[in-house]
């Protein structure tokens, strides 16, 4: 049911109905700072690809705060993309690209950027301590 | 090019492996061809072979398709987001989200840039590079690059991605080491 041989053979139906995903709804996080609800989702999205460490103990919230900042940062530096932490139009566009399921860092080390490896030291409890450290 | 940690690899008496489809997807003949061409693009430069076999459970490369929560963790979650997941050698396991629109024919025209369809072969030439020990890599033309988008289909491997596999495997003794394609010519053969 999932195969097409091309294009042409997928039901307009179902095209209609699967041009959008889950992640086009970080679109709304575009330019948004410090202040804004409503992002403990995007805060799952970067937890899943080794963005914030999986062995967070706190429930994530909707704050902006450094968690979020250096995940973005982290992200935009994987991704050469301007390293702002905040974000903008560009890291949005590329959030929401259909991606491998496979995380960019594992054990809190990624080794995507240029060889350089990146280690994310997280003290476990949300806002106390959380740094990108480059070796 | 990056490594997982430890920089996993298949074992010096695991370098010819077998990959076998789960017979649950009862695929056609037509889209286990495409795997055999995503493994060809690995093997033809690296000491590596690839053999496929019909017995699933004892092959060293499982492929599955599957929706949700398949048992491993790593729920899919629906059209787009997330394609498929590979493990770390010596897993050997590779599933798909069924929930994609899989296209198996890379002719397809610039239509394809507007949908949900995705190249089955670009995502599956991704993928066997983590079965083989590869991460995701920053360089955005390479196959290790983490993202696709739909309308793309990007399948020859470039420096980076040959690197990567030769650090692990070395060099296919029949590799005329001859440089990939120009991003250009890629480009050009891209849907849309």
């Amino acid at each position: 049911e999932f195969f097409f041989p091309n294009v042409t053979g997928i039901p307009p139906s179902r095209l209609l109905n699967t041009t959008r995903n889950l992640w086009d709804a970080f679109r709304n996080f575009t330019g948004c700072r410090p202040g804004v609800d409503g992002l403990y989702k995007l805060k799952q999205y970067f937890q899943r690809f080794g963005y914030i460490p999986e062995n967070f103990s706190g429930n994530f919230t909707d704050d902006f705060d450094d968690i979020l900042r250096h995940a973005i940062e982290m992200y935009q530096r994987n991704f050469r993309l301007n390293v702002s932490g905040e974000l903008d139009e560009l890291t949005v566009r590329h959030l929401v690209i259909p991606r491998c399921g496979n995380p960019d860092i594992v054990n809190g080390s990624s080794a995507m950027h240029g060889g350089k490896k990146y280690e994310v030291n997280f003290a476990g409890r949300r806002g106390q301590r959380f740094h990108a450290l480059k070796r | 090019y990056s490594l997982f940690p430890g920089e996993p690899r298949w074992p010096e008496d695991r370098r010819q492996l077998t990959y076998a489809f789960d017979p649950r997807n009862a695929l056609t003949e037509e889209v286990k061809g495409v795997f055999g061409r995503a493994f060809a693009r690995w093997a033809a430069v690296t000491k590596l072979t690839f053999t496929r076999v019909e017995t699933f459970p004892d092959s060293d490369i499982t492929i599955g398709f599957y929706t949700g929560d398949h048992g491993d963790g790593e729920p899919f979650d629906g059209v787009l987001g997330t394609l498929a997941h590979a493990f770390s050698p010596p897993s050997g396991r590779f599933h798909l989200d069924s929930d994609e629109n899989w296209v198996v024919s890379g002719d397809v025209g610039g239509i394809l840039s507007m949908t949900s369809a995705v190249d089955l072969e670009s995502v599956a030439v991704h993928e066997i590079g983590h079965l083989l020990g590869l991460g995701h890599s920053t360089i955005e033309d390479s196959i290790m690059y983490p993202t696709i988008s739909t309308g793309r289909r990007k399948v020859e491997l470039t420096r980076d991605d040959i690197d990567g596999i030769q650090y692990l495997y070395g060099t296919n003794p029949n590799f005329n080491g001859s440089s990939p394609p120009s991003t250009q010519q890629r480009e050009s053969s891209d849907f849309g």
